[in-house]
């Protein structure tokens, strides 16, 4: 979902 | 993923690769602050708690790990290791960081995107690393020998947030709905935290001179 799309960065 | 950002995560990956060389090489953590090398452990931990539970990519996973075991393998170095740890300056190394990790906990409780564990945890490791490298900024001051490795270290992990803010920019005008101000304006702030360190280091680096800070 949206809240996790920057969970994707180091 | 985008060039600002891979390029962003090979400088920090040099970074640290540049440093565990010089401990493990010439045996040596001298100008090296114990007290960041704690705090970027504390980060990683805190950070990577989804590590086996959200699976992001390949990449993502093995950088994660990574990550951790060279930070707490650097802090185990520092403290245990027979030789290396005879070269820190403890004296000079006084930074009391449980005043930036306390701050950091309660701006985390109270500003987040959710509250719930994983993203507090995730919005406190961005507000300390924000502030983790200002005990190894304050004993360059102290400490006038800055040698190659240690500048190097620090112009690559101030050069790779960098990288990331224009990580933040690409993904802000090319993906709808990428709107960060946490990580942004943690992420902003620790980039000009090395605003004067930058300064020194390139004007030493131009005039080929020792990177000296002013007291």
């Amino acid at each position: 979902d949206i809240m996790d799309d920057y969970h994707d960065e180091l | 993923m985008n060039i600002f950002r891979l390029s962003g995560d090979m400088t920090h990956l040099m970074s640290v690769i540049v440093l565990l060389l010089k401990i493990h090489t010439i045996k040596s953590c001298a100008g090296i602050s114990l007290k960041t090398q704690e705090l970027y452990a504390l980060v990683f931990a805190t950070r990577y708690l989804d590590i086996f539970t959200d699976f992001v990519s390949v990449y993502n996973t093995i950088m994660k790990l990574i990550f951790l075991a060279t930070s707490f393998s650097i802090v185990w170095y520092m403290r245990h290791h027979k030789i290396v740890r005879r070269s820190y300056d403890k004296e000079q190394d006084t930074f009391r960081h449980l005043f930036l990790i306390l701050p950091c906990l309660i701006l985390a409780l109270v500003v987040n995107e959710k509250f719930t564990f994983k993203e507090v945890m995730w919005t406190f490791s961005l507000y300390v690393e924000a502030v983790a490298i200002l005990p190894q900024l304050v004993l360059l001051q102290r400490t006038k020998n800055i040698d190659n490795l240690t500048g190097q270290y620090v112009f690559l992990l101030g050069a790779y947030r960098a990288l990331y803010i224009l990580n933040w920019i690409y993904r802000y005008l090319t993906e709808k709905h990428f709107v960060h101000w946490i990580t942004w304006i943690s992420g902003l702030v620790q980039t000009l935290l090395y605003a004067d360190f930058f300064y020194y280091y390139i004007n030493s680096w131009k005039n080929n001179v020792r990177l000296q800070l002013p007291a």
